[in-house]
């Protein structure tokens, strides 16, 4: 059973809290603030008020013992380094902190952090690339410059097969599912295509492909 | 060009604004607190210090006129809900919301957002899940039942083909790409499959999946 430590019950460090115990993990939380614990205490193993950046309340909890020690404490970013620091001093734990600028994220990195997260960065910047490319649903990184991506099928391919696209030859993208509305409100497919699978208007074409011909084929037919 | 409007310019606003503007959008920033727009002003097209709640204010601004408006105040939950009531008095705008928590999401959902974002509990969630399946590197939603997911190769299939493993057959499992460690370091490789390609150690395996069957396949061979 894995154990994991999280420090700082603000936004994030609530929900961490909250979804590791859902995925049946042991979690030990501490939050300087009683009223926060209280809210959490029947969510999670074990859960303590006191102050996170003393060493001796974290190996007296036991987070020396935990495979992994969350700093999630952001705007009093003192303690966040003092926290960061005492949880580094425990034998084992893999520690990652939570970030609120790109500054930070780079003192933390320095002071040891395995693992730095940015929560609103990481929004901010899947938001910006869903609004200045329309088509284009959802962009995962694969490699440095690979992207699986999902966009919305261009008119300009609807009635066509694949074998009529050739997709892979003429433009290097591996088409790998489609996901297309059901006949009925709220149905979906997703079908794993074979040469002959026809693309049809409201389809969702999953693509891995390289991010320069992803792009390209995002300025052609959109 | 598409033009965008965000009122409040905290973590999430901020980063948002400026990853906009280096996407080529044009941006019209807004926050009450006069440093924050001397921040932004030379990245953006327009910045302004100003009151979001205020319907006069955005129409002067010319958010009327914008394709989508972000209302990103969060600490104070009712200018939030009076500058999403004034976004929705503009006329076209499509208006996105920055939620802290779950009962506010509903909330903002029934005051007409069409789109609520809650950066803390999405960056919480994707690192739980990552934690309570170390072998699982990303999971990314493609349909009510599947998922993109990107698994490290179990130790049990190395050495083995694609023809003699059957992923699909046997586990309902499509392997679209392998990410492969190159041989200096830092270097990588994305391989899109064929039925004579081995699954070697230290592959990162690409399947397109339903969530069933993935979960089984991590169960089986962690
Ligand atoms: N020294 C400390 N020891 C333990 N908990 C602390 C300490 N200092 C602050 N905290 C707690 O950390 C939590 C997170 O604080 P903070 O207000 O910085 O959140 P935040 O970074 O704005 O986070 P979020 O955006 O996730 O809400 C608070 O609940 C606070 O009580
Ligand atoms: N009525 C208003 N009009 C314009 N700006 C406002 C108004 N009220 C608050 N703001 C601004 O909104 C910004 C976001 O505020 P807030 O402190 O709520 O951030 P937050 O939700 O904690 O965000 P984040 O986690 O993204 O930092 C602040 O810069 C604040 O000045």
């Amino acid at each position: 059973m894995q154990k994991v430590g999280v420090i700082g019950l603000g936004r994030f460090g609530m929900a961490l809290a909250e979804s590791l115990a859902q995925e049946g993990i042991e979690v030990i939380a501490l939050d300087s603030r009683p009223e926060i614990i209280n809210q959490i205490k029947d969510k999670v193993a074990l859960a303590v008020s006191g102050d996170g950046t003393d060493l001796e309340t974290l190996r007296s909890l036991g987070l020396g013992k935990v495979d992994t020690v969350i700093v999630a404490i952001g705007e009093d970013f003192e303690a966040c380094q003092l926290a960061m620091l005492a949880a580094r001093d425990l034998e084992y734990p893999k520690v990652i902190a939570r970030a609120n600028d790109r500054v930070k994220e780079k003192i933390l990195r320095r002071l040891g952090a395995d693992e730095v997260i940015m929560p609103e960065e990481q929004a901010a910047l899947k938001l910006s690339q869903r609004l200045s490319r329309p088509t284009l649903l959802e962009a995962v990184e694969i490699g440095k410059d690979h992207s699986f991506v999902q966009v919305k099928s261009p008119r300009g391919i609807h009635g066509k097969t694949l074998l009529d696209l050739n997709l892979r030859k003429k433009l290097g993208l591996n088409l790998v599912a489609i996901k297309r509305p059901g006949t009925m409100a709220g149905e979906e497919a997703v079908v794993i295509p074979g040469p002959d699978t026809m693309v049809h208007e409201g389809d969702v074409l999953m693509l891995v492909a390289r991010d320069k011909d992803i792009d390209r084929f995002l300025r052609e037919f959109e």
